[in-house]
């Protein structure tokens, strides 16, 4: 085998936020090798727009939707999740652990739990009545689609009746793993099946990789 | 309809984590 020098700037640089893989992978469905190479992509995310290393939230919803700017209600969400910290930028092992929950073995609970705080828009441990009829119409109206009042009403009723089993106007998070359960497509988002392949992406890495592994 | 609140959710709201891997 010849020389497998990395091109690639991640064996000499480490971002702020950088945490040692072994422990990553033990924490996540990841192998050591996949979070290397989850490493690779978290580097050219981290430094689309401001090179300092750290995923913002516009450089999020570059990668997410093609542009910086646009409000989008989903990406918001999405990014504040990965955002466990809560310091306004995603970290690498924030990254990693939060992808983790979108791999194709990741446990079902664990997604069905992020899906559920995905739509807990004011963070109560509920999904009220109210703020589904707000993201589905926010989503809507950003997404140029168009549903009359009554019929988004009219939907977010019926899925209240189903949901709500309780009938106290809210949707708790064990009615919620009994209505995904009835509707599975509703999670369909939370796997990724390109995560299984992720070393794929950077065969360059996998090489560098597999000879320090070996020495 | 089968339709319910959280499929229009996922459907316009293009919810696809998939996008983060397309420029490699």
């Amino acid at each position: 085998m010849g020389c497998v020098c990395s091109t690639s700037s991640s064996e000499k640089v480490k971002t702020p936020g950088y945490e040692d893989p072994t422990i990553l992978a033990s924490e996540t469905p990841f192998t050591v090798s996949e979070v290397d190479a989850l490493y690779e992509l978290y580097l050219k995310l981290s430094n689309s727009i401001i090179e300092d290393g750290l995923i913002h939230k516009e450089e999020f919803q570059l990668a997410l939707f093609r542009n910086k700017n646009e409000k989008n209600l989903f990406a918001d969400r999405i990014f504040d999740l990965f955002d466990v910290k809560r310091n306004g930028v995603i970290e690498f092992g924030e990254f990693v652990r939060s992808l983790g929950v979108f791999h194709p073995n990741a446990a079902l609970e664990d997604k069905i739990a992020f899906a559920f705080r995905l739509y807990d828009l004011r963070q109560t441990g509920y999904i009220e009545k109210q703020e589904l009829k707000e993201m589905v119409l926010a989503l809507l109206h950003e997404s140029d689609l168009y549903l009359s009042d009554e019929m988004i009403e009219s939907i977010v009723d019926k899925t209240f009746e189903d949901a709500d089993t309780k009938e106290d106007g809210r949707i708790d998070e064990d009615e919620w793993k009994a209505f995904v359960s009835q509707h599975p497509s509703l999670i369909k988002n939370m796997t990724l099946p390109y995560l299984k392949d992720i070393t794929l992406a950077f065969p360059s890495f996998i090489a560098r990789t597999e000879v320090e592994d070996s020495e | 309809s089968n339709l319910n609140a959280f499929d229009i959710i996922s459907f316009s709201s293009g919810f696809d984590l998939s996008s983060l891997f397309d420029e490699k």
